[in-house]
Formats: structure tokens, sequence, C-alpha cells
């Protein structure tokens, strides 16, 4: 359980950060 | 029918969403006596995360001259933030008490919010790029609106002018368009209607050198010739509704993955 709850956040960073990258792109 | 609308929204909510279902499962069967670890460094990198995505997405909002994007991002960037402070609320709640059954409700709830309000982000952002392209795509029908009234070679040649480059941007962005959407009927009706553009595209401007040939010779046919440009100019008129129509479809359901 503790890996999953870790892996889950480390994913929502992730996915967290692609969505700020895709922002980023489509603004430029 | 896929749930995530374009690959790339899909690439990026999909591993998050299927751990997020997993996680679910694993707290229904493991509901008593299990102790959550401490979380507090992953959830503390989550809000650093959190925190510039809603610096760069309220840049965005106030650089942005779409009026529906500024209306609609706010709420998403709230949703993201909102979910963000549960996992805060829910990693001090579990400091104090491992076993606590409402702090583990919260890190759900703060999951899925930070799914839902990243899938509203991005699929806002989508929309905005489905209305750049259909910007385009009208302003290719304002041109056919006026090829009925091109008499003379030297308005030919400036309506080829204008035609051409803005045919060719539509041309690249609805091709682009279609490699990105995860729907396939829709994907195979913009590449049916874009073809049908491209084809109809020269047929159009010959007509309309005939047309302009006839009237300069004052011969007849004139009527039948304009009659012929008229039906090519409402062919295409017609795909590249259809175009704009399919664009705006949409497979992505809040509900179904929900």
């Amino acid at each position: 359980l503790r890996v999953g709850w870790e892996q889950l956040l480390t994913s929502i960073n992730r996915n967290i950060n692609e969505v700020e990258n895709q922002i980023l792109t489509r603004d430029s | 029918m896929p749930v995530f609308h374009t690959k790339t929204i899909e690439s990026i909510l999909e591993p998050v969403a299927q751990q997020v279902s997993r996680l679910v499962i694993l707290h229904e069967e493991a509901e008593d006596g299990n102790p959550m670890p401490d979380l507090e460094r992953p959830v503390m990198a989550v809000s650093r995360a959190v925190a510039n995505l809603v610096k760069v997405g309220r840049e965005t909002i106030n650089s942005s001259d779409d009026p529906i994007l500024k209306q609609d991002m706010p709420a998403a960037l709230m949703r993201v933030e909102g979910a963000s402070k549960l996992l805060e609320e829910a990693s001090a709640m579990l400091k104090q008490d491992p076993l606590s059954g409402s702090a583990r409700k919260k890190l759900i709830e703060g999951s899925r919010g930070i799914l839902q309000g990243t899938s509203a982000l991005l699929l806002c952002f989508d929309e905005s790029e489905v209305r750049k392209i259909i910007r385009e795509c009208k302003r290719v029908l304002d041109y056919l609106a006026v090829a009925e009234v091109i008499e003379t070679m030297e308005d030919l040649v400036q309506f080829l002018k204008d035609l051409s480059p803005c045919l060719s941007k539509v041309s690249r962005e609805v091709g682009g368009r279609e490699k990105e959407l995860t729907h396939q009927v829709h994907r195979e009706i913009l590449i049916r209607c874009l073809d049908q553009v491209k084809t109809l595209a020269p047929i159009l401007i010959c007509s309309m050198k005939i047309f302009i040939h006839i009237i300069a010779q004052g011969g007849k046919g004139a009527e039948e010739a304009a009659e012929n440009r008229n039906y090519l100019a409402q062919r295409m008129t017609d795909e590249i509704n259809e175009i704009i129509r399919v664009l705006q479809l949409t497979t992505y359901d809040e509900e179904e993955w929900d």
C-alpha cells in the first residue's frame, strides 16, 4: 500500500508537470 | 469507444487514472487495520507541482485572447488547487493517526480531484486549439462565398493568392488534428472531407477561369459556367462545414471515467 500510494503521488506529480508543459508549449 | 478524446490527453491521463482505480480497490480490500505510510514528502512534491501549474495557468489566462478559455480555465485550476489541499490535509491527518479512515478518503478524493482538474485543463486547452482551426476553416468559407463575384483574371489571381495559403493552413491543421483523435470514425470523416476539398479546389479554380473566358468573349454558356462554378463552390463549402462539425465532436465524457 505504501508503494502504491507513493507511486500514485509520483505519477500525479508527473501528470501535473506534463499538463504544465502542454500549456507552455501551446502557449508559445 | 475511447475514453480520452485525443492521444495527447490519453497519454497524460491514462496512467494516473489506472493507478487511482487500483488504489481505490486496494483501499476497499484493506479497509481496516493497515496503518498508512508517511506521505508528507510526495504530497509536498505534488503541492509544489500544482503551485507551478497554477502560476503558468494564470499567466496563460491573462495573456490569452480566447474569451472561452479565459472563462473556463480558472475553475479547472481551482479544482486542482483544492484537490492538492485535500492531499495536504490527509497527509497531516495520517501523521497524527496512520489508521485514520477519513484521511484515506481524503487521499482518494484529492487524487481524483487532481485527475479531474488536470483533465479539465487539458480539455479547455484542446477546445481552444480546435477553435483556432475552425477560425481558419471559416476564412476558407468566406473566400468561397466571394467566388461568384470574380469576373476578371486579375481578380482571380488575387483570389488564388488569398485562398491558397488559407487552404494550405487548413489542410495542415486538420491533417494534424485527425492524427491526434482517438475516435476512428471521426478521423475517417476528416480524412475524407479533406481529400474532397483538395480535389475540388483546382477544379473550382478551373471553372472560374472558364467562366471568366466566356464572359470576356461575350459568348454563350455563361450561365451554365456560373452554375458549374457555384456547384463546385457549394460542394467545397459543404465539405468544410462537415470538417467544422466533426472537429467539434468529442468522445470525452466526464462521468465515464469518473
